[in-house]
């Protein structure tokens, strides 16, 4: 999958299998990723663990978990919220599809939605609780992936069209980029869904990128236009369309 | 009770926006509270109409609506009375730390 880390990072990694995003003392999460196409390494993520931490006065330890058909509207005891003034708090936006859990006390809001049949992950959190100085572990949104994880798929995006009958991609670079820019994303946003469609051929994914980059806005409001990352990969093809 | 429905107006409403349109946000949000306050009479055991009801002055408040006036001269709601929060309600419904955020995110393949 696509991630953007604490630090503005933008990577894309392979991270098959259980990964921790965070892990600090407020909160842990965690996602699943299974493989999604012979022949490439790209996977997405079909399950997703959240864990709030408990505070004395403001919340019991809360555990949420969802996977791909499965968005519970609920935390797993079955409960929406906890605390006094309902400082922690599940809310259902759309049924199965869009999952938000504020925790007031600690100004944290998580989204999670399901697009196609693969979830996507955000959130808002204060830069005070975010524990970038942990040497040990591996969270994915403080350090980024793993060297050997990672992905560079600027090759892949810069590469010729006809390397296409021999690399197994699924979906033509010239109709990736349509659909993309159809979808009206940009910057990293962009690459990334051009990158998964090509990969999968699922369109579902440029609903993935669009909604990430949607929850980033809506996430960060306030937050500076983040560089023109598409203008780093030669995509002639961009330019003409 | 049509909470959902609210949920889904709402979404529907906001689907289009830009980041900096905390006007239409706003708007979209008052919109929201009066759509949930319309249904509040049948909602009263329904968990998500709570729990809605505590996420919308959360979001107000992330787009500073008490300064933003209706984007379209629209938007009136209905004023709710509050009951004064607790010393611990008041405690937990905000992290007092600084207040930079930052964001990370998940998705793709």
């Amino acid at each position: 999958p696509h991630l953007r880390t604490f630090d503005d990072v933008f990577e894309t990694c392979k991270v098959a299998g259980a990964w921790p995003l965070i892990d600090n003392r407020h909160l842990a999460v965690q996602v699943t990723n299974v493989p999604l196409v012979d022949g490439s390494s790209a996977t997405a993520t079909d399950q997703l663990t959240v864990i709030i931490k408990g505070h004395s006065e403001c919340s019991e330890q809360k555990l949420y978990q969802a996977q791909t058909g499965n968005l519970p509207a609920s935390f797993v005891d079955g409960t929406y919220s906890s605390g006094p003034g309902r400082s922690l708090v599940i809310v259902e936006i759309l049924p199965g599809k869009h999952v938000e859990i504020h925790a007031k006390f600690i100004a944290t809001t998580i989204v999670v939605r399901q697009v196609g049949s693969y979830l996507t992950f955000a959130i808002r959190m204060p830069g005070d609780l975010v524990d970038t100085g942990v040497k040990d572990g591996l969270e994915l949104c403080v350090k980024g992936c793993p060297h050997q994880e990672k992905i560079d798929f600027n090759e892949l995006l810069s590469s010729p069209n006809q390397i296409k009958d021999t690399s197994g991609l699924v979906m033509s670079k010239e109709t990736a980029i349509a659909k993309c820019l159809e979808a009206n994303v940009t910057d990293f946003y962009f690459d990334s869904c051009v990158f998964d469609l090509i990969t999968t051929g699922d369109v579902n994914f440029t609903m993935a990128a669009k909604k990430a980059l949607k929850d980033y806005q809506e996430l960060l409001p306030n937050a500076n236009v983040h560089r023109n990352r598409t203008t780093d990969v030669p995509l002639q093809n961009k330019t003409s369309l | 009770c049509k909470i959902l429905k609210c949920s889904k107006e709402y979404a529907d409403n906001t689907d289009h926006l830009s980041p900096t349109s905390d006007a239409e946000y706003c708007d979209a949000l008052r919109l929201y509270r009066s759509c949930v306050d319309a249904t509040a009479r049948t909602c009263r055991g329904d968990l998500h109409y709570h729990t809605t009801v505590t996420l919308i002055p959360d979001l107000m408040q992330t787009y500073n609506c008490s300064n933003t006036p209706p984007a379209h001269g629209g938007g009136s709601h209905h004023s709710r009375p509050t009951p004064k929060p607790s010393e611990v309600e008041t405690r937990c419904s905000s992290h007092h730390g600084p207040r930079t955020f930052k964001h990370c995110g998940l998705f793709g393949d």
